[in-house]
């Protein structure tokens, strides 16, 4: 995080807000609710409180304008530069102001208000841009979920080095972004996509290009908005070209960028038996799909689309050498890369044994 | 028919001094400008964007700088003046 030079800051915490005008793209009933969560993301992570009037002069005044507006800080139309503010100080200190030509929305479709004021406020409270891609004062928009939205740590730490820490007895923590080449860094669930490979971590995958040397980070949410984080397994079916993602007793089928119709649905549909809510990783192989629950596995046949017979085995009694739990697994060159914690294992599906052990970041090109 | 590449190049060398104007204080006015904007003032402020968005810090306005370029963001400066 980064505060802005100067470290201006508001000298009382109870501070006031007043919206000048709204957008006709939103009711003013959900520009006023998306604002009060706005506020809410940093008065839950620290001393400050934030109250709505109506009349008169608040800290922090919000307005929908356009191109020039006054301020020598022009907006540009659509896309682009989507809000500003400025920081804590009388007058236009703390303001913030809103593009009035840019689509706001409540949902994944851009942009999101309560995602763009709620940075903004960052800036109206003493905030610079963070360098953190998971940031919430990352310059650049990013959708994430609102109903589950959690204030990156990078943000906490950075307003309570401000105004110190929240009044709630128990401290906020948010969730912090992976670094790629951090050898403490495990895996969600891992699968190929169309020869690339996407591993899953958190509420981002980082995207692996055989042709490319830079591993890109992404939000699940950029890709696939309706998502939810965490998944826990994925396998790419080849020959359908669709990627099955799993978290908990639910899965979705995608083809590239689309979440097909009718999904997510019950993996009990795999002929799970119930007392399987939940899976580890998954792997698919020619005419066959591996499941892996615990020190168990099953295996589907794609064709007959029902669970093969005396299943499940021990993994360790099939797969020698894949002695502990099992966080991701996929399939390259007739190996299954199983990836426990920080550490992978190529197992040799023709010469059933492990052939390598190394750190999983390797994938990563670290 | 294909763009010829000056146009295309002059397109993104005017990408990259808006973008540096708004976000890294790259000078604006004429004078300022030619006299600070000497080549080495753009390639330092380029490099300063691409160190801030962990992007190989080449100087140059490559595909990558360019992309990031070009996305939705905040109008604050990443880098107070």
């Amino acid at each position: 995080f980064l505060l802005t030079p100067g470290n201006p800051k508001w000298k009382q915490t109870d501070l006031t807000y007043r919206i000048t005008n709204y957008t006709p793209q939103l009711s003013e009933a959900d520009v006023d609710a998306a604002i009060e969560k706005a506020f809410q993301v940093w008065s839950g992570a620290s001393p400050l409180t934030f109250t709505k009037i109506l009349q008169g002069e608040a800290d922090i005044n919000i307005a929908f304008v356009q191109r020039d507006h006054g301020d020598n800080s022009p907006f540009d139309g659509p896309n682009g530069i989507l809000a500003h503010a400025f920081q804590p100080g009388q007058g236009i200190g703390g303001d913030a102001h809103f593009d009035a030509e840019e689509t706001w929305t409540k949902t994944s479709e851009n942009y999101n208000l309560f995602l763009v004021a709620a940075h903004e406020f960052g800036h109206s409270l003493g905030l610079s841009h963070s360098s953190d891609p998971g940031a919430l004062m990352y310059p650049n928009y990013a959708f994430n979920e609102p109903s589950t939205y959690a204030l990156p740590q990078d943000d906490i730490n950075g307003i309570q080095a401000i105004y110190g820490p929240s009044d709630n007895p128990i401290q906020p923590t948010g969730p912090t972004t992976p670094t790629a080449c951090d050898p403490r860094l495990t895996f969600d669930a891992i699968t190929t996509l169309r020869g690339e490979i996407l591993f899953f971590k958190d509420k981002y995958f980082f995207r692996r290009h055989p042709q490319l040397r830079s591993v890109e980070l992404n939000f699940i949410s950029l890709f696939w908005p309706s998502l939810p984080t965490g998944i826990q397994a994925a396998y790419e079916d080849p020959y359908r070209d669709l990627v099955y993602l799993f978290k908990g007793n639910q899965y979705w089928a995608l083809n590239g960028y689309d979440i097909q119709q009718d999904y997510p649905k019950h993996i009990s549909n795999y002929g799970f038996p119930s007392s399987v809510q939940a899976i580890d990783a998954a792997v698919s192989y020619r005419t066959k799909t591996y499941f892996f629950v615990n020190n168990q596995f099953w295996r589907y046949d794609n064709e007959r689309q029902s669970m093969d017979p005396d299943y499940p085995k021990s993994i360790a009694s099939t797969f020698q050498g894949i002695e502990s739990r099992v966080d991701a697994v996929f399939q390259q060159n007739d190996f299954f890369l199983f990836f426990s914690g920080p550490i992978y294992y190529a197992f040799d599906l023709n010469g059933n044994r492990v052939t390598r052990v190394d750190r999983s970041i390797r994938w990563l090109n670290c | 028919f294909p763009v010829s590449s000056e146009s295309q190049q002059e397109k993104n060398l005017e990408v990259v001094q808006n973008y540096l104007q708004k976000f890294y204080h790259l000078p604006r006015n004429s004078y300022a400008f030619e006299r600070k904007n000497s080549a080495s003032v753009i390639v330092q402020k380029l490099k300063e964007m691409q160190q801030f968005f962990g992007l190989n810090v080449t100087g140059k306005p490559n595909e990558e700088t360019l992309e990031m370029m070009q996305k939705p963001r905040c109008g604050v400066p990443d880098h107070a003046e």
